[in-house]
């Protein structure tokens, strides 16, 4: 079983 | 003062085909070497970043850098009363609150002038990692729309495997499951650079989606790093590009 990753747990805000 | 003429329409309908889809509004940051664009879904689960230098343009300028809050649907309105061989100006003053589009016949007969409300976008930017990809691929921009539209048939989930031997695109559903694996061709339409190979899983819907930039490139580039977002990009002709990044499922 496998979940969505978010985009920001990898890029950080500015 | 900021004032951009394309001569081509078609160009700025294939790019905002390509973000519409996944961004139904967002910020054009507009400076004196051309426009970027950089924003999230709505779930936070992608990211797409667009930029156009100023050589793309017939004439371009920009007195001050501008943010312009579009709605991408409405634009889509204005752009579809547009032919595609029209000539295209876009126009802003300073601290303005709309937009203006000017379109001009080819045989320069017909001008058609719109103004489009802008949107006061609270948007915020990603600073996003140099990357060391230990696998790029290239490929048809047609081929990856195909494989993409046809595993999304199998299942949400579409495992990407890349090997010195190629890139395998998988998906496995109740259905039944599907392999589709593309080698690297000696007429070099398909080629594979691996320096380590990477096995990731990704939502297919937003495969889906990006593949809405097809029209703009006959290529597309593909570059992957372990447990770091799949980077898909289509170059907008030799101006610049629309990156799609799409964050990987995790194993729970």
């Amino acid at each position: 079983k496998s979940k969505q990753g978010s985009i920001t747990s990898f890029f950080t805000k500015k | 003062m900021f004032e951009a003429r394309l001569s081509s329409t078609a160009l700025l309908k294939k790019i905002v085909d390509a973000l519409k889809e996944i961004l139904h509004q967002s910020t054009l940051d507009c400076s004196d070497s051309g426009i970027q664009l950089q924003a999230m879904d709505n779930s936070h689960v992608s990211l797409v970043s667009m930029s156009l230098r100023s050589d793309c343009f017939e004439k371009y300028r920009c007195d001050r850098n501008l943010s312009l809050g579009l709605d991408l649907r409405s634009l889509t309105k204005v752009l579809k009363c547009a032919s595609g061989d029209d000539a295209v100006t876009i126009k802003s003053a300073d601290k303005a609150d709309k937009l203006q589009l000017s379109f001009e016949s080819a045989s320069m007969d017909r001008t058609a002038d719109y103004e489009l409300r802008l949107l006061n976008l609270d948007q915020e930017h990603l600073a996003i990692p140099e990357t060391d990809y230990a696998c790029v691929v290239h490929m048809p921009a047609t081929e990856f729309a195909r494989i993409c539209r046809d595993l999304s048939t199998f299942s949400e989930s579409v495992v990407i495997a890349c090997t010195k031997d190629g890139i395998k695109f998988s998906a496995n559903g109740e259905m039944g499951s599907v392999n589709i694996k593309l080698s690297e061709t000696s007429k070099g339409d398909v080629s594979v650079q691996v320096e380590e190979p990477v096995t990731l899983s990704f939502a297919g819907r937003y495969l889906n989606t990006f593949t809405r930039a097809t029209p703009l490139s006959e290529k597309v580039k593909i570059s992957m790093a372990p447990e770091v977002p799949l980077l898909v990009e289509y170059p907008i002709e030799d101006y610049g590009y629309i990156r799609y990044y799409l964050a990987p499922k995790v194993d729970e």
